[in-house]
């Protein structure tokens, strides 16, 4: 028993599931059952227990070297060290956002972290184009550049509530509450199935939910 | 109708933000 536990705290990035369940909104268990999912995503490339940014791609587009600037951005809030990886106490209390029981309020504020892209505390019109120029590009849809500003323009026009051109985190509440679609992505259902779809935790369980 | 979202409803649809293909593997 002693070896066994040595040998998983000894993994780099590892962290004990019961301090991880106590501080984020998921179960002993299912904490166990998200190292299953992370082991096997920090495998498919470098194999150090890490989880690099290739192997976050490959992950969620089949491909290690597809561009996305909002996978980049999701990438890099979850690698809360800011050392260009993701360990697995950072991939829990990030995902635990996107839990079902996680408060709205954490989701709209990790939403506008991820759409402030220069992280200056407000989301600016050029980032807004930026953002949704990168949306074309990865889609199939063709929209003018008249378009694109108009789409921009009107979207700005609606949240800017105090006219000073830029979304504040204020505003952003006021739209997400005006828009709740906006923060669809930010529930992942799966989560609370985590359990069941990687059940190869019990084999290493110290506890029973 | 694209034209007729707003700009963060467009960004919402990026494959990028599609957290769910994460579970996957």
């Amino acid at each position: 028993c002693f070896c066994f536990k040595s040998s998983r705290v000894d993994r780099l990035g590892y962290e004990d599931p019961k301090i991880l369940a106590s501080e984020t909104a998921f179960t002993v268990n299912e904490v166990e059952a998200l190292y299953e999912l992370f082991k096997k995503l920090c495998s498919s490339i470098i194999k150090d227990g890490l989880l690099h940014k290739e192997e976050f791609q490959l992950a969620l587009f089949q491909s290690s070297s597809k561009q996305n600037l909002f996978a980049d951005r999701v990438f890099d809030l979850f690698d809360v060290k800011r050392n260009g990886v993701i360990e697995f106490g950072e991939f829990v209390r990030s995902l635990s956002i996107f839990h079902p029981r996680s408060s709205e309020a954490d989701k709209i504020s990790f939403a506008f972290r991820l759409y402030d892209l220069g992280q200056t505390g407000y989301i600016e019109r050029y980032e807004l184009k930026q953002m949704v120029s990168a949306l074309l590009n990865e889609s199939d849809l063709d929209l003018s550049d008249d378009v694109v500003e108009s789409i921009v323009e009107k979207t700005i026009t609606e949240a800017d509530l105090n006219g000073d051109g830029r979304i504040d985190q204020e505003e952003w509440k006021e739209f997400v509450a005006k828009h709740p679609s906006l923060i669809k992505n930010m529930t992942l259902p799966y989560l609370t199935d985590i359990t069941v779809q990687f059940p190869s935790f019990v084999l290493n369980t110290e506890v029973q939910d | 109708q694209p034209v007729a979202m707003n700009a963060f409803e467009l960004i919402s649809m990026s494959k990028g933000l599609n957290l769910g293909n994460l579970f996957d593997v």
